[in-house]
């Protein structure tokens, strides 16, 4: 919230579309009725429907209601700008800044503004970026693109943002939740708000009196570093830093650093699924493969590599196995070991085949994992076997255990 | 400039005034233990939960250059 503890004192607040050059003109003050401005992008339904929405996600959680009006000042006056647009707070045209908006006050307070020189669109897809899903060839490099820069950015999710600041919510360091300041996108039909945010907002005005309109989704938690309990989804080395993953969340530590930095895997990789099942790299190539369910996706850097995702049984899998527990590649001997169930495969990368004799039990090759395999990786010739919060750390070479340790040893609580 | 062409310097300025309350000529003559633009990438990279290094590391400028909101993270009651 804002060091000021800047808050509506009463529950009902009015909003309504203006055109921001015209608010400040005088005339306009005096009584002449501004246009409603609505953004070239959308179909003025789309724009309605998705403000609306946005501020239902508020209304959900707490007392406030809102009400549309059609001319005067509301409260939340909002509209769509483009570079100096009346506020002293330009617009820096195409990406950058998406929009701003103004802590509760009178006047300007509340007021949320959008940045024109964006592509705003209803809704994407699937939550992720068309034009990413069907993969780059494996030559092209560079900077990663701005995330889904090229079919736009949700409205739904930059308004109920903005709307957040209106209401008195200040910035958060959670990179899960809404009033994280980056761009994250997702799907507005499965959008639940964040459990930092909600807590945020009812600690201003409390929860909604009339509680949750039926049963729904828990409001989704940021995973932490620091859980003693905390049992990864999936790690994996790539380009000298480990990636640990899990939900919607992954963690990159350099290994010459001790401070992970948490994000979404949306941020990274647009096109690549939640929730994964198994990553592993192959530094020769210079992939990092994601597995989830029965499909495999492969990224070089930023981009998704063209032909996938495809089936896991790219990598020899048969057809009854459905989903890979972990994953890891012995570079030195050339095979990469899925984790399935209690199972062992042990594919080959040079025959592409799986090797003779796997599947076969996970505790005869690693006699000490009785429980399942949760994640696993590679480092410095060295097996990271995790089942739940414990890791073992074996010897690839001679597949001695070394010692058991836990998450903390990688994936520092900082 | 479009951010995504300026030179790094250049966007890490640009941002950190935006962002950051960040001046370049404070008018000081107090010599510092480190220099106001390191001051404000550290502020940012504490934020962000970055790798506090006040240095231009690719980290930082990664997270410069992804769309955000335009509401100051420090200063962001001075709005109203």
């Amino acid at each position: 919230i804002f060091g000021d503890n800047l808050k509506w004192q009463k529950k009902n607040l009015t909003y309504r579309w203006v055109d921001p050059h015209r608010r400040l003109r005088p005339a306009v003050l005096l009584g002449e009725d501004p246009i409603e401005n609505y953004s070239p992008d959308m179909s003025q339904a789309e724009v309605d429907q998705s403000i609306e929405m946005a501020l239902q996600v508020w209304a959900g959680v707490t007392p406030l209601r809102f009400s549309r009006v059609f001319s005067g000042t509301a409260d939340i006056m909002v509209s769509f700008g483009r570079q100096s647009h009346g506020d002293l707070y330009p617009f820096d045209g195409p990406q950058g800044t998406l929009a701003h908006a103004f802590a509760p006050a009178p006047g300007i307070g509340g007021d949320a503004h959008f940045d024109e020189d964006e592509l705003f669109t209803f809704r994407s897809e699937e939550g992720q970026c068309p034009h990413l899903d069907a993969g780059v060839p494996e030559t092209l490099g560079g900077a990663p693109e701005p995330v889904c820069a090229a079919t736009g950015y949700v409205l739904f999710l930059v308004a109920a943002h903005e709307f957040g600041h209106s209401l008195g919510l200040s910035h958060s360091s959670d990179p899960g939740a809404l009033m994280f300041p980056i761009y994250t996108h997702s799907n507005p039909d499965s959008f639940v708000l964040p459990q930092d945010d909600v807590r945020g907002i009812q600690s201003l005005y409390g929860p909604n009196p009339e509680g949750p309109l039926g049963p729904g989704p828990e409001p989704p938690t940021t995973p932490d570093a620091c859980d003693s309990k905390l049992v990864l989804d999936a790690v994996t080395t790539l380009r000298g830093e480990i990636y640990f993953f899990k939900g919607r969340f992954l963690w990159r530590r350099h290994t010459q650093s001790s401070i992970p930095q948490q994000s979404l895997i949306a941020n990274f990789w647009p096109g690549a699924p939640d929730e994964i099942d198994a990553a592993v790299e192959r530094r020769s190539s210079d992939r990092v493969f994601l597995f989830k369910d029965r499909q495999v996706w492969a990224f070089r850097g930023y981009d998704l590599v063209a032909g996938y995702p495809k089936s896991i049984s790219s990598f020899g899998l048969p057809g009854a196995v459905k989903k890979v527990d972990a994953a890891l590649l012995d570079e030195e001997s050339g095979k990469m070991l899925f984790f399935v169930d209690r199972m062992l495969y042990s594919y080959d990368e040079a025959t592409e085949t799986l090797e003779p004799g796997f599947p076969q039990r996970v505790d005869r090759t690693f006699p000490d994992i009785l429980g399942r395999v949760t994640a696993a990786f590679e480092y410095r010739g060295f097996a990271y076997i995790y089942s739940g919060p414990v890791m073992f750390e074996y010897s690839l070479g001679s597949k001695r255990l070394f010692r058991l340790l836990d998450n903390s040893y990688f994936l520092t609580c900082t | 400039l479009p951010w995504e062409t300026m030179p790094d310097e250049e966007l890490a300025k640009s941002y950190l005034k935006s962002f950051y309350n960040f001046r370049e000529d404070n008018g000081s003559a107090v010599r510092r233990a480190l220099s106001p633009l390191s001051q404000k990438l550290s502020e940012m990279q504490r934020f962000f939960g970055l790798e506090i290094t006040g240095t231009l590391d690719p980290a930082t400028l990664e997270v410069m250059r992804k769309p955000r909101c335009g509401v100051p993270d420090g200063k962001i009651s001075a709005f109203s």
